[in-house]
């Protein structure tokens, strides 16, 4: 199963989410996959890889100069393989705009991928370019991480449309696995109203897991791995274990 | 002088920024306006503009079908006008691409523009997409908010890379006038990290006032209008007060 972590709202924990949820999955023995599609190369960072080293990464699979089997390299997590990225893949956006099939160029890449890997996460930049585009175009789901801000709340509408629009046109089967609430804080009056407001409007497409503000998801990155390796008791790793089992125990895989 | 506000970095504080350093400006009774360069519109929302509602937009002058003059509304704020934006200019940066001089599409639509206005701030989508480019090429300055976290601190040398570019090859004017760290939260390690990291690494590049994390600037946007006229006593709209007349001493005008 291909899942793509998007919107384009900065900053509301898609890198986070596409780091914890898919090293939380490989703790439950799941063979996963996490590909960085971000330019800003934050997954990569996030388990303790300098792009700066890389002589193979996704950018390269993306113009067709390596194969998928070329790039993908262990984490420190059993089970859990990486796609990196690198700064080059800012010059994808436009170098795909004159390929074949532009918005279907990772979907091939990764065709055959689903035999050696139960799940695929791809982290996505800000945006809605080609480089999402082509994420939602090869994924079977997608999750929306939402900060449980007020201007978080606002895009998601566009976002939808968005979704709706890409299903349409380019993958029938894309469905939206869910809203995942993020960073929110119990002592703050705006975390319940979006919470409130998101429930009313979306009902069942929203996680019953809420990922709360916690100061360990936001440090781990800067020692290089995931937060349950960083700190397994903190209220940031139990949350996101917390995640990879509600979508284990909907999906039947136990 | 126009100011950009830019990072590539989402959720970094960018839009709060726009929307309270320039309400701050006009308190200074200083004639300013806002652009809202970003296809979220979060700016034009956080002054109360549901773009709905609107058929004169930013998208309308970069493709030139409409002037600055036609678009430029006032706010709710003495002094300062806002050329509001519209999720149309989610094309705006597939079709400049075949526009002649692409890069300073919005430079030539602002000549003219400081004769009324004494700041014009820009606030910038989280890309490094021609929408960015367009503002780094029109602006004197270039404001970099810098959430006090791991990643954003790593996406720094990036962005500087790409100023000096666009300072090489399309705007030799253009310079950094600060970074500004926002969501500093005293009782958070990392926040202090990322402060010393910082100084020591930009010395002088540093704006002085820090912005700290603070509800009411999160809580503001969703009631439309700039923390000042939200709640005038909290740290968010002292900050951002400090900030202005921080500039402001700078530059000379009292
Ligand atoms: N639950 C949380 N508690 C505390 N901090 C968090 C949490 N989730 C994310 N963060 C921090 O907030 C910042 C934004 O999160 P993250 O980078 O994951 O968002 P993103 O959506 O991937 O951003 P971008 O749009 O730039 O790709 C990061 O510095 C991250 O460490
Ligand atoms: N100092 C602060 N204290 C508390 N909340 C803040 C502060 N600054 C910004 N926020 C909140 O954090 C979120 C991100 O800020 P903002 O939207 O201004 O960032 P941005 O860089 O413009 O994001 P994007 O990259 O999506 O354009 C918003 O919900 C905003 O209300
Ligand atoms: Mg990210
Ligand atoms: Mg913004």
């Amino acid at each position: 199963m291909v899942i793509a972590l998007a919107n384009q709202k900065g900053g509301v924990g898609k890198t986070t989410t596409a780091v914890n949820l898919s090293a939380s999955m490989a703790v439950a023995e799941q063979r996963t996959l996490i590909i960085d599609l971000d330019p800003q190369c934050n997954t990569t960072s996030g388990f303790g890889i300098n792009y700066n080293g890389l002589y193979a990464h996704i950018y390269h699979v993306l113009i067709g100069t390596k194969q998928m089997k070329e790039i993908i390299r262990k984490t420190q997590v059993p089970f859990l393989d990486i796609a990196p990225a690198h700064p080059d893949l800012i010059g994808a956006e436009v170098e795909l705009l004159d390929a074949e099939e532009r918005e279907f160029v990772l979907r091939k890449v990764l065709e055959g991928l689903s035999e050696t890997y139960t799940y695929i996460f791809i982290d996505c930049p800000p945006s809605l370019g080609l480089l999402t585009i082509n994420a939602l175009a090869a994924s079977d789901s997608v999750i929306i991480p939402l900060q449980c801000e007020y201007f978080a709340l606002e895009g998601l509408a566009g976002l939808q449309r968005t979704i709706t629009i890409i299903k349409k046109r380019l993958n029938p089967d894309l469905n939206i696995m869910g809203i995942l609430l993020t960073m929110f804080d119990k002592r703050n009056n705006l975390s319940f109203r979006v919470w409130e407001e998101v429930n009313k409007c979306f009902n069942e497409g929203v996680f019953k897991t809420v990922i709360p503000r916690n100061v360990k998801l936001s440090e781990s990155p800067s020692y290089g791995k995931p937060v349950l390796l960083y700190d397994i008791s903190s209220k940031g790793a139990e949350s996101y274990l917390d995640l990879a089992f509600e979508i284990l125990d909907t999906k039947g895989d136990k």
